[in-house]
Parts: C-alpha cells; structure tokens; sequence
C-alpha cells in the first residue's frame, strides 16, 4: 500500500459515500445515469469475486465489500425506492456496445485464461469506460447538480491517483500491471473534459 | 513480468 493508492481509495469510496448522500437526501437520482451505476455493480461483482478464493487483507476484503454493498445499494435506490426520479429520457448510451468489446477484448488479451482471471480482466476493461453513460448523460442535459460533479469530480480522481500509484509501484517495487494500466489510463483521459469544465467554471447550473 | 494470478488491489 502506498499513499497514492490510499487516496485513490479514499476518493473512490468517498465518490461513492456522496452519490449515496445525494440520493438519499433529494430522494431523486435525477442527473444520475442508472445505466453507469448498472455497470459499476458489474465491474464489481466481476473483479471482486476473488473475496471468496484469495484473501489479501482486511483493508481489502472490507473495502471490496464495502464497493459492493455500496454499488448495489445506489442501483436499489435508483430503480425501486427512488425509480419515480430516473431520468430515462436522458440516460440512453447503449451499454452492450460497451459490455460486449470488453468482453471480447478480455478473451484476447488477457494474463491467463482462467475464469476468474478473465472476468478480473472484463472488469478492468469495462470500469475504464463504464462512465461514458453518465457523461453523455451530463452532455445531453447539459448540466449537472453541483454534488453529481463532486461526485464524478472524486470518481474520476480516483483512478488519476491509482495512475500514480502504479508509477509509484513500477519504481519502488518493480512490479506493474499492463492491462490495469492501459485500461486506467483511458478511463483518466475520458474525465478530461469533465475535470477542464469542473475546475475551470463548475458544470452545474450552466 | 508482474507476479500474475494475485492482484492485491482494488
């Protein structure tokens, strides 16, 4: 564990602690693409199911459930509690064209053709792009409530530390992960525009 | 290559 990787946590859990809060407290998800949320849950339950096989500590085991609980938690609220406030006009990228390549591209290229190995692999592949939903969303109503772009703001950082994390690891513990790395990175860049309109003038209330 | 199989992070 390294700094970088700890705040990269910290600002993932704490992306996820403030949709929670946003949903619970305006009893409305709208601006809130339930189609990302529906992706996150998969990315987790596909990368997480190693809680069962191998055990790296308690930080890990507790934060992997914690994610979990978490992801379905917010997909409960979106589609039964809160389903009145889903904004299904706006929330319409069509996520098999997501799930399947990253599929495919899990199948191909990949560290070792094992199922759980695999489905680790679909799940990086896919939380790179798991976002595209939300920002297309945010696009389309051209907008976003301030605490939804707290959210992404923090959501998309945390995978911005984890790239310093990794350079961190390649130089103080030689090791790295390519595919985490690559996948890391393309998911950073697609915050890019979001992080330039966020820090530059708050996308809310345009 | 990385030591594979085990990946300790979230």
């Amino acid at each position: 564990m390294n700094v970088f990787r700890l705040l990269g946590d910290i600002s993932h859990l704490l992306a996820i602690i403030i949709l929670l809060l946003k949903i619970w407290k305006t009893r409305s998800c709208a601006g809130i693409s339930g189609r990302s949320q529906v992706l996150f849950a998969v990315v987790y339950t596909a990368r997480y199911l190693d809680l069962f096989t191998s055990y790296i500590s308690a930080y890990n085991s507790i934060m992997k459930l914690v994610f979990l609980a978490a992801s379905y938690g917010t997909i409960y609220l979106m589609f039964i509690k809160f389903k009145a406030s889903y904004d299904h006009n706006h929330d319409t990228f069509r996520i098999e064209f997501l799930i399947l390549p990253c599929v495919l591209l899990s199948l191909l290229i990949n560290h070792e053709f094992s199922p759980l190995e695999i489905l680790w692999t679909f799940s990086i592949y896919l939380e790179s792009v798991a976002i595209l939903p939300q920002l297309f969303m945010v696009s389309k109503t051209g907008e976003a409530e301030s605490i939804t772009s707290h959210y992404l703001f923090a959501l998309g950082s945390y995978r911005a530390l984890y790239i310093l994390n990794w350079i961190y690891r390649y130089y103080a513990e030689s090791h790295y992960d390519v595919i985490a790395i690559v996948a890391g990175i393309v998911q950073t860049v697609l915050y890019c525009d979001f992080f330039y309109l966020y820090i530059t003038k708050g996308i809310y209330g345009q | 290559d990385p030591d594979q199989g085990l990946h300790d992070e979230l």
